[in-house]
């Protein structure tokens, strides 16, 4: 689960934002 | 027969998916020849981490996507983000590469630190969906089909995602009824391809922590 907390970081910024920006 | 709407859901998948592709100057460092195993390390990370917003943005123009869940869309891309990355990276390595990079990136991923039990698999893989020889509407919704997995670890409305997913196979089975009438069994070898995946997944996780250690 640890390991997974930095790939589930990404995934929500990603699905947040804009990828260029 | 493919209707005209199943056209645009295919054009949409596709226009997608060819859109958002690694940027260029980290693939150009992949195929630079000389390298360290700290800066190979670094670099791997790097592909991986943009591979993830690369298939996150993917995703985001599946139609009906957004409209999940918010934590459902979270628990698909998490449960399918290593499966996605293979997927798109076996199609990558299938493709008529400039003389020698296929040697190249061979090479990075077998001095990665990577152990052998893992590589294997994982280039029998790469191997596997080579002989498929998929057009690119086939890589683009067999990768959709992947994302929207129902049974992923912590999905609550599984019937939603169902819904959206089971369109995208009907459509897939149909352009493969089209692209290969003289081998009725290649939807079903494209789905034999996702069982592959998922135990390329398990072993992912092994590897990773193998490659702590290491």
């Amino acid at each position: 689960p640890a390991s997974n907390l930095g790939l589930e970081d990404i995934i929500r910024k990603a699905l947040m934002g804009n990828l260029e920006e | 027969e493919i209707s005209k709407e199943q056209q645009a859901l295919i054009k949409l998948i596709v226009d997608a998916y060819k859109r958002h592709q690694i940027p260029q100057d980290i693939t150009k460092k992949l195929l630079q020849e000389q390298y360290s195993a700290e800066e190979n390390f670094l670099l791997l990370t790097e592909m991986a981490t943009s591979q993830v917003q690369v298939l996150v943005e993917f995703t985001k123009n599946i139609p009906g996507f957004l409209s999940l869940d918010h934590e459902d869309q979270i628990a698909l891309l998490k449960g399918s983000a290593v499966e996605a990355m293979f997927l798109r990276s076996a199609q990558v390595f299938s493709r008529k590469m400039p003389s020698g990079h296929t040697e190249v990136l061979e090479e990075r991923v077998r001095k990665s630190g990577i152990s052998e039990e893992f590589i294997t698999p994982m280039f029998n893989f790469y191997k596997s969906i080579g002989e498929l020889h998929m057009i690119q509407e086939e890589q683009a919704l067999l990768s959709a089909i992947t994302i929207l997995s129902p049974d992923r670890p912590y999905v609550k409305d599984q019937q939603a995602v169902e819904r959206l997913q089971e369109p995208m196979l009907d459509v897939l089975r149909k352009l493969c009824a089209l692209q290969h009438p003289l081998e009725p069994q290649y939807f079903a070898r494209l789905l034999g391809r996702l069982t592959e995946l998922r135990t390329l997944n398990h072993y992912h996780t092994e590897m990773l922590a193998s490659w702590r250690v290491n």
